[in-house]
């Protein structure tokens, strides 16, 4: 088992015992076995080098290496934990836990206030909803006036900037969350309760003696 | 649903253009 452990630790950079990972995660072993599989399948899409490029996380999501989206740019960004470029297996599996069903709502509300501070400035800036907006409404090609636009924000800010700063704090998104709770539908990923039936080859695989399920 | 109707960030969600789930093969 150790021979084999070494050669999975050369091939894939930032891969850490599964059993260590299920301890620090809501996954159990098995789970985190069969996210090994999802993670090989993407990390050697374009260069099998044992790491998820930007590239690879677009064509996982969109079948489209090339296709920009501001918000899948921010999720990856997000995901590459170690700030590297790459996504590892270790960031993965950590990243994917805060979607798990069975994660905190504390991860998932801290998880979505990051994922809309564009700038990592601590606060939900305006012009940082204003410039997500504006991106997906063009990739959508919906059309809305800009005056339109800025009456969303208006109301948006008006509802979740308690204390009329002119940005959304940690507590106020708390707070705005809990009142508008379908905000939250996208920190959970329901498949990741079936990971092991969607990758059953994780068994044939497994680095450990005993798979703790 | 009219998107002035909806708050910035309920606007964003619905027009994301995809979901992790599509990680999964989805």
């Amino acid at each position: 088992m150790g021979c084999f452990s070494s050669k999975v630790a050369r091939q894939f950079p930032g891969h850490e015992d599964p059993v260590a990972l299920a301890s620090q995660t809501a996954f159990s072993v098995s789970e985190v076995e069969a996210l090994f599989e999802l993670y090989k399948s993407i990390s050697s899409s374009v260069v099998d080098d044992g790491l998820i490029s930007k590239e690879e996380f677009q064509l996982a999501l969109f079948k489209n290496r090339k296709k920009e989206n501001l918000f899948a740019n921010r999720i990856f960004e997000l995901f590459d934990v170690k700030h590297k470029g790459v996504i590892d297996f270790s960031d993965f599996v950590r990243s994917l836990n805060v979607f798990h069903p069975n994660a905190s709502l504390e991860d998932k509300i801290d998880f979505s206030f990051k994922l809309y501070d564009l700038d990592n400035t601590g606060f939900i800036e305006r012009q940082e909803v204003k410039q997500m907006l504006i991106a997906l409404l063009c990739e959508s090609e919906m059309k809305l006036a800009d005056e339109t636009v800025e009456i969303i924000l208006d109301k948006t800010f008006l509802d979740a900037d308690v204390n009329r700063d002119g940005k959304i704090d940690k507590s106020e998104w708390e707070n705005f969350v809990c009142r508008n709770p379908s905000l939250l539908k996208i920190m959970t990923l329901h498949y990741l309760r079936d990971i092991t039936t969607t990758f059953p080859s994780f068994v044939f695989n497994s680095e450990v003696d005993e798979i703790a399920t | 649903v009219k998107p002035v109707s909806m708050n910035a960030f309920e606007l964003i969600s619905k027009t994301q253009g995809f979901s992790l789930d599509n990680l999964f093969g989805k």
